[in-house]
């Protein structure tokens, strides 16, 4: 499950989308014991001027990014705009039963979007 | 020449996670072990969310470390005994306890793991109240080699009650720390009671092991300047 775009592009400026994984999707739902699914999100919208610079709580602010946008907005070009990407990300933990019937706990790092950036 | 087919999202994605393959159909029902549940809650980021809504924030969950348990790890297992098979000693020995033969079958672990804790779990069941077990048991653990033969002790350890689940920590004696893990791990088990008095029998033998992959933690960030 996603969060549509606006417009149905990809609309507004750099944020954070809601993406739901659901593990039942992709059949793992007998295997895996917890959880059922997990918010990983994902990242959208355009880097364009002040999106670029987001305010003091957002990621910290690549001058590069800023950079490229100024250029853009000044004469666009090949270059373009810079990305929206994950700035800051979450670990998940997985409990299932493998193949040998083991119980299992696996920690993974980076696997939730908490925050997007421009770069 | 064309590379292999590209493997489907599900492929990809177990790829991604490190692991080999789905477990193929339904797994055997078996309950959760309790600790598992714990270890599990208390890594769940959504559970620490709920968490922290009742509870004032603690430190950080510091990345590839098993808080609960101390040690460095980012994979738990809990494997079941396989073998659990009673045997008696000769029949000079007659009049001792039936030993046990548990098989633990580890081939689901990478080459790249590191244990970094290995618990043998083990549920007797004995008569307490027979006269003459006022005086615990004592466990010992050997290595079982071919055959049904015993090699030599690895350790011994004081059983006060079996009340409890009996815990033996087997890194640093039966395995050395950060060392690649076996594919099986087969032990002979026997309880003898210190003072004259009933045998136990054992209920169940499982293993709680620990791993570090290392591959899947990152160099912790330096601090940006």
């Amino acid at each position: 499950e996603a969060e549509p775009s606006v417009g149905g592009g990809p609309g507004g400026s750099c944020r954070t989308r809601r993406l739901y994984v659901s593990f039942r999707e992709v059949g793992w739902h007998r295997w895996v014991i917890a959880p059922r699914g997990f918010l990983a999100n994902y990242c959208q919208g355009q880097c364009s001027l002040p999106a670029t610079l987001p305010g003091p709580r957002g990621p910290p602010t690549l001058n590069h990014a800023v950079l490229r946008a100024l250029m853009h907005s000044a004469a666009p070009g090949p270059a373009g705009l810079p990305c929206c990407v994950p700035a800051r990300l979450s670990p998940i933990s997985v409990l299932f039963f493998d193949n040998s019937d083991n119980v299992v706990l696996r920690h993974y790092e980076d696997m939730v979007v908490d925050e997007c950036g421009c770069r | 020449a064309r590379a292999p087919g590209a493997p489907g999202p599900a492929a990809a994605l177990l790829q991604a996670l490190g692991l080999r393959d789905a477990p193929q159909g339904a797994p055997k029902p078996r309950p959760v072990p309790p600790m598992m549940w714990r270890l599990f809650r208390r890594r769940d980021p959504q559970e620490a969310r709920v968490r922290q809504r009742q509870t004032p924030p603690g430190a950080p969950l510091r990345p590839c470390y098993v808080e609960e348990l101390g040690v460095a790890g980012n994979i738990v297992r809990h494997v079941l005994d396989r073998g659990a098979h009673t045997w008696t000693p000769e029949p000079s020995a007659t009049g001792q306890c039936p030993q046990w033969t548990a098989i633990f079958d580890l081939s689901a672990v990478e080459p790249a793991e590191l244990m970094s804790r290995v618990r043998l779990e083990l549920r007797f069941v004995a008569e307490e109240r027979a006269p003459g077990t006022a005086g615990g048991w004592e466990l010992s653990v050997a290595r079982a080699t071919q055959g049904v033969g015993v090699g030599p002790v690895l350790l011994r350890q004081a059983v006060v009650s079996l009340r409890m689940p009996v815990r033996v920590e087997l890194l640093g004696t039966a395995y050395a720390h950060n060392t690649s893990v076996p594919r099986s791990l087969q032990l002979v088990l026997a309880l003898s009671p210190l003072a004259t008095g009933t045998c136990a029998c054992l209920a169940e033998a499982s293993l709680l092991l620990v791993t570090l992959d290392p591959r899947l933690c990152h160099p912790l960030a330096r601090p940006r300047r």
